[in-house]
């Protein structure tokens, strides 16, 4: 495993931690999508169906129970908690499940690299983690006074993503045979979607203003 | 072997 990759999971390991502390330390997901926190559920619960028959390492092993863990206690926080589930912002949450989920599961039924069910769920995991964060960002730009821990939680995801770029190139160089083009222009996409984001984060950061999307 | 390599990333 090189530096680049052990980075990228370790900053996205980071962005679960600074959501769980945003939403228990102010005891609101204000700002927060329902809807990308459960597209990511169903990202890592299609990705990891092989969590028990396919052993790789005690580090992925270890990586994937504790993704899975932590989405599904962010869901639990935003949906069950009885206090934190009040300060969810439902009437400004509405992207539409079904136009990211639809279009996915059609591309994963066309392309692919093996047709077997596990492949095919596996690349739809792919194609809807590419744009999972797409209701995140559109209510953020519906938020206003967007707070910190939010903001970093948002650029921790997009950083995340940018490391495994960095990584795959590393990989392709270094690793005879390794090339993986659903991977990598999913991942490009990914990354792709948090540039205008990136932008203005680093903008306020250099102002050392509070973050702000135009709308 | 190629298989098993594709999915060592999270």
């Amino acid at each position: 495993m090189n530096i680049f990759r052990l980075a990228g999971d370790m900053v996205h390991l980071l962005s679960f931690v600074v959501l769980v502390l945003k939403i228990n330390a102010t005891k609101s997901c204000r700002g927060i999508s329902l809807k990308t926190q459960e597209l990511y559920t169903l990202v890592f619960v299609c990705r990891y169906l092989d969590l028990f028959s396919n052993f790789i390492s005690m580090y992925n092993t270890t990586m994937k129970i504790v993704f899975l863990g932590t989405s599904f206690a962010i869901l639990y926080l935003m949906r069950g908690h009885k206090v934190i589930k009040v300060t969810y912002d439902r009437e400004q949450d509405t992207f539409r499940y079904l136009f990211l989920v639809l279009p996915c599961a059609l591309l994963a039924l066309l392309i692919h690299n093996a047709w077997t069910p596990f492949e095919v769920v596996w690349t739809f995991s792919i194609y809807l983690e590419a744009v999972a964060i797409l209701p995140q960002l559109v209510l953020l730009q519906r938020t206003q006074n967007i707070d910190n821990l939010t903001g970093n939680y948002v650029f921790l995801l997009g950083l995340y993503r940018g490391l495994y770029i960095l990584n795959w190139i590393y990989r392709y160089f270094t690793e005879p045979h390794y090339i993986q083009w659903i991977v990598w222009i999913s991942g490009i996409v990914q990354t792709i979607l948090y540039l205008d984001f990136f932008y203005y984060y680093i903008k306020s950061w250099k102002n050392n203003v509070k973050l702000a999307l135009p709308s | 072997e190629r298989e098993d390599l594709k999915k060592d990333e999270l």
